[in-house]
């Protein structure tokens, strides 16, 4: 499983620092609903 | 061939120098532009502002502000995604944008 | 012919260097002008309304922002100091800086993607330092772009 780490809290300065991020989350939320459509619904976690 | 290229790569090593002096009087005027004090107490964003940059109705907006050197990690664990906050010089604070 | 070689590998390697450093620089000239419009928009509006916003109104920089779908499941532990934070989505976000927020409430002047007026550019123009401006100039296609000399 893919993991990443950014520093936060500072001002300006880097563009894009979290567009890996983003890209991380995103194409996997593809693979997470395949794997949901073939798998059992995931244990609903405690609402916000 | 071989001149010309000499003296292309010797401009060239010539403007990168200038870039780098240009990038970090950038930084520095930045970091003292963000710092000034008057600046500082005028440098926000209103939650309506938050609301129209993110104008879908249906997202919700967590802001979170966060000391300097605060890591932030996201991980994929087989179900989800995680994030992390670790600080070490002070406490976090996380708002979600009100719906008005 | 091998010097030649070296010479014309070097060459490609400072070239790949300097766009990635004038990309950089040009971000850093639009996060400073995103910056000055909106001290200039709040201190106008401070002005105008005679009186600060009311202060559970307004997010201070710096800040980073978390947009998901409103039925994402978002399960959330905190330190009782608040010095850590774990969430767990059960559903897609994404993460922006505030530097992206300035440029979608268009405090860059359009710069960040190219399209700004004349007007605008003025404006752009007038917030950075004269030594900056001509790389400012180089964001709007339909002027002469900034050629390094």
């Amino acid at each position: 499983r893919s993991r990443m780490l950014v520093s936060i809290g500072e001002s300006f300065g880097l563009s894009n620092r979290f567009q890996k991020i983003n890209q991380m989350v995103n194409s996997s939320e593809r693979s997470f609903k395949r794997t949901l459509d073939l798998g059992s619904a995931p244990k609903p976690l405690k609402r916000l | 061939r071989h001149k010309e290229l000499q003296r292309e790569v010797c401009d060239l090593t010539e403007a990168e120098e200038q870039l780098d002096e240009l990038i970090s009087k950038c930084n520095l005027q930045l970091r003292l532009l963000t710092e000034e004090p008057q600046n500082k107490k005028l440098g926000y964003v209103r939650c309506q502002d938050l609301k129209k940059s993110f104008d879908s109705p249906d997202q919700l907006v967590m802001v979170i502000r966060a000391p300097p050197e605060t890591q932030m990690q996201v991980s994929e664990p087989s179900k989800g995604y995680q994030v992390s906050l670790k600080s070490t010089r002070g406490p976090i604070d996380v708002f979600l944008c009100p719906e008005d | 012919a091998q010097e030649c070689q070296n010479l014309e590998v070097e060459r490609q390697r400072r070239l790949e260097r300097i766009k990635q450093k004038q990309s950089q620089l040009q971000e850093l000239i639009l996060q400073q002008i995103a910056f000055k419009n909106l001290v200039q928009r709040n201190r106008q509006t401070e002005q105008q309304a005679n009186r600060p916003p009311p202060p559970n109104s307004i997010i201070h920089l710096p800040f980073i922002i978390v947009n998901t779908s409103k039925k994402t499941v978002i399960d959330c532990s905190i330190s009782n100091d608040k010095f850590e934070y774990l969430f767990n989505f059960d559903s897609m976000f994404e993460i922006h800086d505030d530097i992206e927020v300035l440029k979608r409430m268009g405090m860059a002047c359009g710069l960040e993607v190219g399209k700004c007026s004349p007007e605008d550019l003025k404006v752009a123009r007038s917030l950075v330092p004269k030594a900056l401006e001509p790389y400012v100039i180089g964001q709007c296609p339909g002027w002469d772009r900034f050629i390094w000399s």
